[in-house]
């Protein structure tokens, strides 16, 4: 599942 | 964070230094596409856009400052200050059968369809394809100096971390997004082909020449 957006990375 | 990510921003970084300090060093973009540089300045505007609302951490917010300043400050050393060494007959991909294609395929396939979310699936793509100027100049003049092969190197070593990053954290935090993941495979076999005569030429100190 995807857990929130991968926003943490650049 | 993990060590795949932290090495492949530190790689990134290392790029853009790098490219920075042959432009500024010999005054000279010779060998290098303005093309993908403007493409990498958009991939950076259209991605950081939550730059001043959201806060990851210290080190998101300086190198997402970094990448912007550094992209920006590229595109004007090779197109103001040394403008007479852009190669500009070499340099001629039309980025607009990229731009195009990455928006309207933003358009269509993201994650949640608002402006914020559709400008970061946007630079996803087209950063995947920013580089393609670049190896297209290279392979038009057939040969890059050693110190652009070192910048392309560095650049696409980071997507290619990025991508154990991704396996790294669907095996130990259980997450993946599938739309960075596909897009950082295009943008790493893209690379494929220069990683082959990186290593097998430039570690042997020869020029990069692509075979005519």
């Amino acid at each position: 599942d995807r857990k929130g957006n991968a926003k943490d990375e650049l | 964070m993990n060590i795949f990510r932290l090495v492949g921003d530190l790689s990134h970084l290392l790029a853009i230094i790098i490219l920075l300090l042959k432009i500024w060093k010999t005054r000279s973009c010779a060998g290098i596409s303005g093309k993908s540089q403007i493409l990498f300045a958009v991939v950076y505007t259209t991605r950081y856009l939550d730059l001043l609302t959201t806060y990851v951490s210290a080190y998101n917010t300086v190198m997402k400052f970094v990448f912007i300043v550094a992209s920006y400050a590229t595109v004007y050393l090779m197109y103001v200050k040394f403008r007479a060494t852009y190669d500009h007959n070499h340099d001629t991909f039309r980025i607009e059968f990229l731009l195009v294609p990455c928006f309207i395929l933003s358009l269509l396939i993201n994650h949640e369809f608002t402006v914020l979310e559709v400008m970061w699936t946007f630079s996803i793509y087209l950063e995947s394809v920013a580089i393609l100027p670049q190896l297209f100049l290279v392979s038009k003049t057939g040969e890059a100096e050693s110190i652009t092969s070192h910048y392309l190197f560095a650049l696409g070593s980071y997507r290619a971390l990025y991508l154990l990053n991704w396996v790294y954290r669907y095996m130990a935090e259980d997450h993946y997004e599938l739309i960075a993941i596909v897009s950082g495979v295009v943008q790493t076999v893209l690379y494929c082909d220069f990683f082959y005569l990186y290593i097998t030429k430039v570690l042997k100190g020869k020029k990069l020449q692509l075979p005519a």
